[in-house]
């Protein structure tokens, strides 16, 4: 194993294992502030491990952060990491990452769909669902982000097991989700939810299910505006800001209508850059670039989660 | 391992809402085996669409019959994943 995090390679794609094993080395470095948690398994029995940033107390406020849920979208699972070891080693010189860690609490799935992902890796690299087999149908695979308990079975998704936005039998079908779940309803006190995808360089709040505003449709755009500005500042990268449904289009089932539907008041997803020339297939000496512009945003979100106490 | 040679990917710029429409019923209709990377939501953003080899003639084809503007994004899917395989390798090593 790695015996220190500073020769592993944050501007290359990895596969998983080495992600997961990049993760005990960043747990041996930083003991006193990260830790590792099996929230289950996926369907194929791969654990999914959440990185815990905690500096004590017991279910404090939280922040969840769940990256590459869609497989083949390899940008975000990487920025993923190179987001955890950022917190972990700007914990006590960044001032303001500091005060949000006294007394808020960082989980965060850096590999949302591991099944998928592998897959990815060894067969079909434009792989995005999960890996599930769908009973009466040479189909496999659901697309976890139209799985969620928030307009289930509605427009913007489908009841086609081959199509690569299949919705699943029911939701949280899929065991991926259902993990996520479980989790964040017997932790109960998370404040804020992000999603990260790619690529589309956008920056969306609920609703996506239905094209109604959000009670905090407001507050969420002006957040949602300001994380933007800090993000373009690096490297003037664009991004569009809005709900789901007004920006891109009605799609049933996603994960931060769940949230917010939960009560999660701060739930935005990211669609990460491409710049328009690569799509999905992004070159791996972008991804420090796209990390580093997306931590920006990421913090501006947590200051003001921090902030804003409910 | 599935491959992509020759696959390509097209940028396409939608004028207005009846040529969006008409990549929606693409889209809809599963033809060609199109691989939507960006969906036809709306004339402000673009389109991104995975073209197998086997059917990029007869989307070129039907993008042009209805003056459709687009571009190539991506020449030759392969290449690129080749390319990103070798820097995985190279890393690894």
């Amino acid at each position: 194993r790695q015996h220190n995090t500073r020769d592993f390679n944050f501007g290359a794609y990895h596969p998983l294992e080495t992600i997961y094993s990049w993760m005990d080395t960043l747990v041996d470095q930083h003991p006193n502030l990260v830790t590792k948690l099996e929230i289950g398994q996926s369907y194929e029995n791969r654990p999914m491990y959440v990185l815990k940033f905690s500096t004590g107390g017991t279910n404090r406020p939280a922040i969840w952060m769940d990256l590459g849920i869609h497989s083949r979208e390899w940008v975000s699972q990487a920025t993923g990491v190179w987001t955890a070891n950022k917190i972990a080693t700007d914990y006590d010189t960044d001032a303001s990452l500091t005060a949000v860690l006294k007394t808020m609490d960082i989980y965060m799935l850096i590999v949302a769909n591991p099944d998928g992902y592998v897959f990815s890796h060894t067969n079909d690299r434009m792989w995005r669902k999960t890996r599930s087999p769908n009973s009466g149908s040479v189909c496999v695979g659901v697309d976890p982000n139209r799985n969620w308990d928030a307009g289930f079975g509605g427009p913007g998704a489908s009841t086609n097991p081959c199509s690569e936005t299949y919705q699943g039998s029911s939701a949280h079908s899929e065991i991926e989700v259902k993990n996520i779940v479980n989790l964040i309803q017997s932790h109960g006190n998370f404040k804020s939810f992000i999603s990260v995808h790619a690529y589309s360089q956008l920056l969306m709040y609920p609703y996506g299910y239905t094209c109604r505003s959000a009670a905090d449709q407001a507050e969420l755009d002006s957040v949602g505006r300001a994380a933007v500005q800090k993000l373009t500042s690096l490297y003037g990268t664009t991004y569009k800001v809005g709900s789901i449904c007004t920006i891109i289009y009605q799609a049933s089932g996603g994960s931060i209508d769940w949230s917010y539907d939960v009560g999660i008041k701060y739930s935005f997803a990211f669609e990460l850059r491409d710049t328009g020339r690569y799509g999905f297939i992004l070159p791996a000496d972008q991804i420090i670039p796209t990390a580093s512009e997306t931590w920006l945003a990421l913090k501006h979100i947590m200051e003001y989660v921090h902030d804003h106490p409910y | 391992e599935r491959l992509f040679t020759g696959d390509q990917v097209i940028r396409v710029d939608a004028q207005s809402e009846e040529q969006l429409k008409l990549l929606q019923i693409l889209e809809s209709e599963e033809k060609w085996n199109l691989d939507f990377w960006r969906h036809p939501v709306s004339t402000e953003l673009p389109v991104d669409v995975r073209v197998p080899r086997s059917h990029l003639g007869a989307l070129k084809e039907y993008l042009n019959a209805h003056s459709i503007p687009f571009t190539v994004m991506i020449d030759d899917v392969q290449e690129l994943l080749d390319q990103e395989k070798a820097e995985m390798r190279e890393n690894h090593i």
